[in-house]
């Protein structure tokens, strides 16, 4: 097998067969116009130098395709929940710098972008728990890590129990939030998801200092934040072009009410 | 005739092979679609080419049709074109990327790679 290719290569690759990419009038060529001259994409390399996929993103993107040049169906995997579509949200909560301690966070992720023409069948968050200095004095045992309504302070049912004393190193902590987000997306949903996180110590109701345990937020890079993956099922084939026609929807919508760019991409529409 | 008299060759001789898998290399760097796609940045797609002419070999799993359009353009080609070479098996390949919200994907997506070719 083949090692599936992240890192860009050097340069285009030229002449490889005997007829060029962009022949033949269904080349998508004109897409590719499209998307260059389309304002609010144009410069999308420093779009995309913005986006920095988590390791969990890639892994998953390795094992999958590394399977199916072995010929195996990805949604063979447990881990997949048979799904062909796997989702990663960023959170985009901060942590109060006047809290301290710290004993509860938000969590909120924007899941607007979901489709309803895909079969939900799975979510959970992950969050990177990474140890403070003075992890040695930090205290020991198990903590149960509960997720709580942002809006209503009710349980949502999801929660792990870690024992700190076997996590010095920084780990990724993976809680199940499918039921929790099942029952929020209705077909009217919310584009925001918000969910609070707090740490008590196992048997007792007392809220845990999260900085203490590794939870601080402060100064985290773009792959160390939290991720909601939501796993989904495509009902149909999709094609690529929906994505495309996705992309420049959305830089459409971005543009606002610059007139003068309608202008153009009405004339290019003319064109082409 | 056309193709054959375009790259060169002399007319009435049959230059074009027969249906068949040929390499497609895409290169989604070149196609300016790296912007958005994060892997893979090129794959092997395949593409089929060649004459779907009398007699079609069992291998290219001729459907009835193309049986009967095929026999017919064997007796007058102007009355009916021969049978179309095309792909009768796709694969999927993964993809992942980022989509309109900024949020990184995965994505399989299917019919991306020819594994057979066949007339129809």
């Amino acid at each position: 097998t083949r090692s599936a290719a992240i890192v860009p290569s050097s340069g285009p690759k030229r002449n490889r067969g005997s007829r060029s990419p962009h022949d033949g009038q269904r080349s998508p060529k004109f897409l590719k116009d499209v998307f260059a001259s389309s304002p609010g994409l144009s410069g999308r390399d420093d779009f995309k130098n913005s986006v920095v996929p988590h390791d969990y993103m890639l892994s998953i993107y390795r094992t999958y395709s590394a399977a199916e040049k072995l010929g195996l169906n990805a949604s063979f995997f447990r881990s997949s929940k048979s799904a062909n579509t796997i989702t990663s949200f960023v959170d985009r909560g901060k942590d109060e710098l006047s809290h301290s301690p710290l004993r509860k966070q938000k969590y909120v992720f924007d899941v607007s972008t979901l489709s309803d023409k895909e079969e939900l069948v799975g979510a959970e968050l992950r969050i990177l728990r990474k140890p403070p200095e003075d992890a040695m004095s930090s205290p020991s045992g198990l903590y149960n890590i509960e997720l709580v309504s942002c809006a209503s302070d009710r349980s949502l049912g999801s929660s792990v129990s870690v024992g700190l004393r076997d996590a010095r190193n920084p780990a990724w902590e993976v809680l199940d939030v499918w039921d929790m987000f099942k029952s929020r997306l209705s077909p009217t949903h919310s584009s925001q998801l918000c969910v609070e996180l707090k740490v008590t110590v196992s048997q007792s109701d007392a809220e845990k200092d999260l900085r203490s345990l590794g939870f601080d937020r402060g100064g985290r890079a773009q792959r160390e934040k939290a991720i909601l993956v939501v796993y989904a099922r495509s009902r149909k084939r999709e094609n690529l072009f929906n994505e495309m026609r996705g992309k420049i929807k959305s830089a459409r919508g971005s543009r606002g009410s610059e007139q003068d760019t309608g202008m153009q991409f009405k004339a290019r529409r003319r064109r082409r | 005739t056309a193709l054959s008299s375009r790259h060169g060759k002399r007319h009435g001789k049959k230059s074009k092979s027969r249906c068949s898998r040929k390499a497609l290399h895409v290169n989604f760097k070149e196609l300016g679609w790296d912007d958005w796609i994060i892997a893979p940045l090129d794959y092997e797609a395949y593409h089929c080419e060649g004459m779907c002419d009398f007699p079609l070999r069992s291998h290219l799993e001729p459907t009835n049709h193309a049986i009967i359009q095929t026999l017919m353009n064997s007796m007058d080609p102007n009355s009916t074109p021969p049978s179309c070479c095309v792909p009768t098996k796709l694969s999927p390949i993964s993809i992942l990327y980022i989509d309109s919200g900024n949020n990184v994907v995965y994505k399989q997506y299917e019919d991306m790679v020819v594994e057979q070719c066949g007339c129809r």
